[in-house]
């Protein structure tokens, strides 16, 4: 799976609160809905963002990116993608 | 940046302009998104510097060859980096780019120490590259303090992934930045403001909504129009300009008629030698002397300088032509091209020297004319001031965006072209610590350096606030009077698809007596009328937001600018709302300025302020006398209360029919 799975953001928008810890436990909880286990949504999240914003990034299969974007609260779940210096 | 600042009114002699007046930027946190910095410059001295801003909430961290307790201090006051969605996607390019790379904010690349330096360096007296553009090098803000976060890595040139872009901008919020300079985009075709590919577009607007002003390069793909990158409203897009400077090389023939071209050439003066042109034989009566396919065999080039042509405007044909004639024996080169400013050292300091067309074919021309054609090049001599004009760059990106053909971008242009500024002695092109770059990225953090002194001046403005007031007190005009031009080709007058508002006017900027404010509600109003869902506005904005059932229209976003993409017939009406930030009583009147058969009107035509008064809104009628199709036609709308010149870009495109695909 770890060659199928390409990294994804997962944006959630504005924060809905202000604990950090909180956010990242929810991230957590999300992923390991569609994964499975709490101990398999760690090895693949890459990113939680908790400050500025909510969401995560995480290697996901197109069919888990997929059922993510169906979760209540996800904005859209989007492929990582390459910036180059100018 | 020996000359850039003096260029812009900001010479730090002076006691009476911004730099003085905001303490030379002291206690703004300006963040850099980079590939790092190398931190034993001399422009990351943290002599004179007071505390670091207790309200910083940052971290340095160690990392191979970056120790924080060491490297880090009261100039650097934050360095991290950010690598988990490069090497999650793209496995480990550490080890397998063949560039050299710290896994720490340390900058193997040295896009970043110069980035960084530029837009807050400290003082540094006395310096030169490779003995030309001598002077002082600092920063836009010497005073600021930088936070480092590294998010782009050296392979391929440079490439920084959007997941780690994100991350970055989630903990820049937290750690308390004021300015972030991004010297990094997208290539066309652009991903939309809310799509988190782009990363900046998404991560700006949280910036952005907790009062971080942020700064983007336009990209460099110019001078082809529609190629402008970080268009979002919220983002503040930074074209790139020349600066009155140049490098002028002597080339003298042997009829004793000398002419003129640009080069960065550190070897004295030579003696005559023979001059060649690659004469071809075959069809194609131009082929061997192509510079990046230069033929020199069967032709005596040793000891001989070779004239080549070129239509390519990057280095390769350069890079190219100096193998071939080296290898042949040459002792230099003549490269004639497309003029594009930009400068670079030929490789191993080869002699070489760039001139136009125009220069090249009378050289060509002598050469054919004697049996043996002789030429003396000389070391090229810093010119500085009047003689030199500033112009936009050949290279910087164009509008009109295209993701939003009716929001103006660039906003600004900067200086951009050959600036000296702190190297990583990795940088192939370094020379004692320093090196010039060209491009946007020098563009962007000049005015991230400018948007640091500002404030520090006004540390209540918004994000809005001051990319209005940079934008609305630009220079359109040389200070000779005569207007900007935009390098091309042909060359031509500058337009705000060049250039935005202008060439940045920091001290103008500093009081603009009026502003284009926006906030929350108008880049709602903005994603709104780009038919953004309601669903993704109310969570990117963070409140329930439900867009009117008449979808408002984008002309009405309160920006500095009005670009009119389509009108016809019916005339349109476009609403601003101005906020005074000068004189409590003031009084300002409408001057407009209509593009060539635009009728333009404003309502009211003065707009008096007072103290319980302090924002007006006027609206603007356009309507166009044209009957067919028109390409863009400019002007502007300035409100002048006699002390200050408010001015605005129109660009106004008629179309009567669908449009075809015309720029």
């Amino acid at each position: 799976r770890r060659v199928e799975g390409k990294v994804h953001i997962v944006y959630m928008g504005e924060k809905q609160h202000n604990d950090p810890g909180m956010i990242t436990d929810s991230h957590h909880h999300l992923l390991a809905k569609i994964v499975g286990s709490k101990q398999k949504a760690s090895e693949l999240m890459v990113y939680s963002y908790k400050h500025g914003f909510s969401g995560f990034a995480a290697k996901l299969t197109e069919s888990e990116a997929k059922k993510i974007a169906e979760l209540p609260g996800v904005v859209r779940v989007i492929p990582n993608t390459l910036h180059r210096l100018q | 940046t020996t000359r850039s600042w003096d260029s812009l009114g900001l010479s730090y002699e002076s006691n009476s302009n911004l730099l003085h007046n905001s303490s030379n930027g002291d206690g703004v946190i300006i963040g850099v998104f980079d590939t790092g910095i190398w931190p034993e410059s001399k422009f990351f001295d943290e002599r004179g510097l007071g505390p670091v801003p207790s309200r910083w909430k940052g971290v340095c961290k160690s990392g191979e060859k970056f120790n924080a307790t060491q490297h880090c201090n009261r100039k650097i006051i934050g360095a991290r980096w950010f690598i988990d969605g490069f090497l999650a996607e793209y496995g480990l390019p550490l080890n397998s780019s063949g560039q050299t790379e710290f896994l720490s904010p340390r900058d193997a690349n040295g896009h970043g120490t110069h980035t960084a330096s530029t837009a807050a360096g400290s003082f540094v007296g006395n310096v030169s590259y490779k003995g030309l553009a001598g002077g002082n090098a600092r920063g836009g803000a010497p005073k600021a303090r930088v936070a480092v976060y590294k998010v782009c890595w050296n392979l391929l040139g440079g490439q920084c992934s959007s997941a780690d872009i994100l991350k970055a901008f989630d903990e820049a919020i937290h750690d308390g930045v004021d300015v972030l300079s991004l010297s990094i985009g997208f290539g066309i075709p652009l991903y939309a403001d809310v799509d988190e590919r782009d990363g900046i577009a998404t991560g700006s607007f949280h910036a952005v909504a907790n009062g971080i002003s942020v700064v983007c390069g336009a990209g460099n793909d110019g001078p082809s129009a529609q190629t402008v990158q970080n268009t979002a409203p919220w983002i503040l897009t930074v074209a790139a300009n020349s600066i009155d400077r140049a490098f002028l090389a002597s080339i003298t023939l042997g009829n004793n008629k000398t002419l003129v071209g640009q080069a960065l050439i550190t070897r004295k003066e030579n003696a005559f030698t023979g001059l060649l042109y690659p004469e071809s034989h075959g069809l194609d009566p131009t082929a061997s002397a192509i510079c990046q396919a230069l033929t020199l065999n069967g032709t005596d080039a040793a000891g001989k300088v070779v004239l080549c042509f070129t239509s390519m405007s990057g280095r390769i044909a350069i890079t190219s032509a100096t193998s071939a004639v080296r290898e042949a024996g040459g002792v230099g080169l003549i490269v004639a091209k497309h003029p594009s400013g930009a400068l670079y050292p030929c490789p191993g300091d080869f002699p070489c020297v760039e001139v136009d067309y125009e220069v090249g074919t009378k050289i060509l021309f002598y050469i054919r004319s004697t049996r043996f054609p002789v030429v003396r090049l000389s070391p090229p001599k810093t010119v500085v001031g009047k003689p030199v004009s500033a112009k936009v760059a050949f290279f910087s990106s164009r509008g009109p965006n295209s993701v939003a053909p009716a929001i103006l971008k660039p906003d600004i242009t900067a200086p951009g072209v050959n600036i000296l500024a702190a190297a990583s002695p990795l940088d192939e092109f370094a020379d004692n610590g320093y090196v010039m770059h060209s491009g946007t990225s020098m563009a962007t953090p000049h005015i991230s350096g400018i948007v640091a002194l500002l404030k520090a001046l006004h540390p209540t403005w918004s994000p809005a606030a001051i990319k209005s007031a940079i934008i609305t007190t630009a220079r359109t005009a040389a200070p000779s009077g005569l207007t900007i031009f935009s390098e091309g080709s042909p060359q031509k007058l500058a337009d705000p698809f060049d250039f935005g508002g202008g060439i940045v006017n920091p001290n103008a900027a500093a009081d603009p007596g009026l502003v284009y404010d926006m906030g929350t509600s108008d880049y709602a109003h903005y994603l709104c009328a780009m038919h953004y869902n309601n669903s993704a506005i109310s969570h990117l904005i963070g409140n329930l937001t439900k867009c009117p059932l008449q979808k408002p229209s984008v002309l009405d976003v309160n920006l500095p600018s009005i670009t009119i993409p389509s009108i016809r017939t019916t005339p349109i009406v476009v609403t601003r709302t101005v906020t005074n930030v000068g004189s409590p009583n003031s009084i300002y009147e409408a001057t407009i300025e209509p593009p060539s058969g635009v009728l333009v009107s404003v309502k009211p035509e003065f707009l008096v302020f007072n103290s319980t008064i302090e924002k007006i809104s006027f609206q603007v009628t356009i309507s166009t006398t044209h009957q067919m199709n028109t390409d863009y036609l400019f002007g502007s709308l300035t409100w002048t209360d006699k002390v200050h010149i408010v001015r605005i870009p129109l660009s106004v495109r008629t179309e009567m029919f669908q449009p075809y695909g015309n720029d």
